[in-house]
């Protein structure tokens, strides 16, 4: 059903197959660890996207491509009360 | 300052955009504050080249990624008009910069503040009531498994990696949140957007801020 939600054309029994499909998997433990940590009706909740057959790894390279730039501390007024 | 704020009520955000196969969450974060600006300045809400800024801001490595900052440095210190997305649409890939002459039309910033609002949240709700949308970068590593609600933990500070646009703050419920529209596409999070505790610096929201003055 993943496959079918998220158009994946890898096909059962390839070794790309086994592959998302491990990756996959190891995205499910994350969930249950995440999702551990609150359980309030606001909370962030955790679960299969279409981020679920990547690699932290490759998630990371793809996505998390932005460059730290430091910035001064702000000064101006405090906004207290 | 409202205990609530959302400038998407005003009709000034433009949609949520996907970047694809594409480390461009900079160019996207930085557009988005830009149309935003323009829109609440007057005109109407109209979606600017992302694909120019990726091109062309030379401080920055295309897909490969890059900084909100440097990108609103060249584009202050060039005075690079932003044409719209309509002219030079997104493709997910580094290409070749496009000029167009001074006389075509486009948004240009004149100006932009950088801060840094760690400790200092409400005054970051301020400069959002204040100037706009803001620029900002997270840590984004556990958002690869995010579907809703908001973020208060599984986040740390200054070990920023994405880049993404504050477009308002909610401190009605019990827990207060800013309102952050995402580039990864409506199927992701709350219709493309984040919820992100306010306090105590989650997911370094507060660590490096911009405003843009067009």
């Amino acid at each position: 059903s993943f496959r079918k939600q998220f158009h994946r054309l890898y096909e059962i029994g390839s070794e790309e197959s086994d592959r998302r499909h491990r990756y996959f998997q190891d995205a499910t433990k994350r969930h249950a660890y995440l999702n551990s940590f609150s359980a309030a009706p606001q909370s962030a909740r955790y679960g299969i996207n279409q981020f679920s057959d990547l690699s932290q790894e490759e998630f990371r390279d793809l996505y998390l491509q932005a460059q730290t730039s430091r910035a001064p501390c702000f000064s101006g007024p405090k906004t207290v009360g | 300052l409202p205990a609530k704020f959302d400038w998407r009520q005003k009709a000034v955000v433009a949609p949520v955009q996907n970047q694809q196969a594409c480390g461009s969450c900079w160019a996207f974060s930085v557009v988005g504050a830009m149309q935003s600006v323009h829109a609440i300045e007057g005109s109407k809400l109209e979606q600017l080249s992302v694909q120019q800024v990726l091109d062309c801001s030379y401080k920055n490595k295309g897909c490969s990624g890059g900084s909100p900052l440097w990108a609103l440095d060249w584009l202050k210190q060039t005075g690079v008009k932003l044409v719209p997305q309509s002219e030079y649409p997104y493709k997910a890939k580094t290409g070749i910069c496009h000029f167009f002459s001074q006389s075509h039309g486009g948004v240009a910033v004149t100006n932009f503040t950088a801060h840094d609002f760690s400790g200092q949240e409400e005054a970051m709700m301020g400069q959002l009531v204040e100037r706009g949308p803001l620029t900002a970068i997270v840590d984004a590593v556990s958002w690869q498994d995010y579907l809703g609600g908001i973020i208060q933990h599984h986040c740390s500070s200054q070990w920023s990696n994405h880049a993404i646009l504050v477009v308002g703050y909610d401190t009605t419920g019990d827990i207060p949140y800013w309102i952050v529209q995402n580039s990864w596409g409506t199927t992701w999070g709350n219709e493309g957007y984040v919820y992100i505790k306010i306090g105590g610096n989650v997911c370094g929201i507060a660590d490096s801020v911009a405003a843009v003055f067009l």
